[in-house]
């Protein structure tokens, strides 16, 4: 199912699943997608949205932007930024 | 800060850990330095040691790992996940894993080793992520300039919430240590840890330095423990030497090592191989007799004698210090024969014992011991 939530500025499809794989790892508990989920995912995209970066102190606005991208492509730890 | 749920952690100081795979863009030397440097940020700020082994299992296994490497969190290719560490705990707690595919360095072209290795220990002792931007524990790479390093507030107060503050266990969280720099050699408060003869020369240990002294007394400077005893490293709690074996005995927390003079034996033992009993942690002093053959191990308020011919403790021990060796005030932190008298070391004072007199029968500075 085609993610949904609202992009704040135009943003690369390849970038989107970035995004979502930085999510996946960092901001959520780890586990096998099923797709009935994806529907679902897309509500929990952005709280993880928001999550990420509120923890960062980037503007929280739920939404992909540039800002909070740049952060997701810096080289980091690869422990959870939710202490889970 | 940040710790992890249920804040696991470990609960003994002294921590063993080994790195069993090596990565090909650093050499050995290389590794092993970047490695005792991340650790030693920690243990700057929290009473925590760390014991090097080379074989069997230790509390933090440390290895370079490529793709899908079994924990369930494969790394990804140069960049990205650069490592990742577990939290305290049996088996994989504790162990840490570097990504082999990025390009590591011990300066700032690539990703400075030290850097990140003292970021996933900081997860090893049971930190979790910071939020804070100028915090070692914060998830993105900075580089860290290895020498002089010193750990910023923010984490400080998360280890020190964990263990406490050096030397006085778990109180509240203090200002950032300042780093461990070589002792004033001439404080008339100098106390001494340890101090042992050592073929020629007579040791005398303090936190992360020693001194060599001969016998005609010359003019002597520190230096870092870790240059000549690696594994050791800071803090040696009780050393002593049996001439006759050409062997010297070195304790910290729960371990010994043996050397031929500074050369290193082996890998670390525990100290119930001389038969203490379990609740015995750690060692305060130790001193050969030569003419007894014996060896005395001072714990708290009571010592030991170990018989080195029969190599066993010898029966009817422990016994008070007090009722046998009169005269000696305060807690003994380090003991050795010279000349056939006993030097008692406590705090900043030196108390020659004669053991014929059964008695104290001078009292110096222990600093004048090295000069001063």
């Amino acid at each position: 199912a085609p993610l949904r939530f609202t992009l704040s500025q135009p943003i690369h499809w390849k970038d989107i699943y970035t995004a979502k794989e930085y999510l996946d790892k960092y901001y959520s508990d780890r586990g096998t997608m099923r797709v009935a989920e994806m529907v679902a995912d897309d509500v929990s995209m952005s709280r993880k949205i928001r999550k990420m970066q509120k923890f960062f102190g980037l503007q929280v606005t739920g939404k992909l932007d540039h800002s909070t991208l740049a952060v997701m492509q810096k080289p980091r730890c690869g422990m959870p930024d939710l202490a889970n | 800060y940040h710790v992890f749920p249920g804040e696991p952690k470990w609960q003994r100081s002294s921590l063993t850990y080994r790195i069993t795979k090596y990565t090909s863009s650093l050499s050995t030397q290389d590794v092993d330095r970047a490695v005792d440097l991340g650790l030693k940020a920690w243990s700057d700020a929290a009473p925590l040691n760390f014991i090097k082994t080379t074989q069997g299992e230790a509390d933090i296994m440390i290895s370079f790992e490529s793709g899908d490497h079994g924990d369930s969190y494969p790394f990804d290719g140069p960049r990205g996940t650069l490592a990742h560490a577990f939290a305290p705990g049996e088996g994989l707690g504790g162990d840490t894993h570097f990504d082999n595919a990025e390009r590591w360095t011990t300066g700032k072209n690539g990703f400075n080793l030290f850097t990140v290795a003292a970021h996933e220990f900081g997860h090893a002792l049971g930190l979790g992520h910071s939020s804070d931007p100028s915090a070692l524990m914060y998830p993105t790479y900075r580089y860290q300039h290895p020498i002089g390093f010193q750990l910023p507030t923010d984490d400080v107060k998360g280890i020190q919430a964990l263990y406490g503050t050096k030397g006085i266990g778990k109180e509240k969280p203090m200002a950032p240590q300042q780093p461990a720099n070589k002792p004033d050699q001439c404080d008339p408060n100098l106390s001494f840890d340890a101090v042992t003869v050592l073929g020629n020369e007579l040791l005398f240990f303090k936190e992360r330095s020693f001194w060599r002294r001969q016998a005609p007394l010359t003019n002597i400077g520190p230096s870092p423990i870790a240059s000549s005893f690696p594994q050791l490293m800071s803090n040696v709690d009780a050393a002593y030497e049996v001439a006759e074996q050409g062997t010297a005995y070195f304790f910290k927390g729960p371990h010994y090592w043996a050397t031929r003079g500074l050369q290193m034996q082996g890998h670390p033992r525990t100290i119930y191989d001389f038969g203490f009993p379990r609740h015995v942690q750690k060692i305060d002093a130790a001193v050969h007799l030569k003419n007894s053959r014996k060896t005395l191990f001072f714990v708290g308020d009571d010592y030991y004698s170990y018989d080195e011919t029969k190599r066993e403790m010898e029966d009817d021990y422990p016994k008070s210090i007090d009722d046998e060796f009169t005269g000696v005030e305060g807690n003994i932190d380090a003991a050795v024969e010279v000349n056939g008298f006993i030097y008692f070391f406590s705090g900043p004072k030196a108390y020659k014992y004669d053991t014929e007199k059964e008695d104290v029968v001078n009292i110096v500075k222990s600093s004048s011991w090295i000069g001063c």
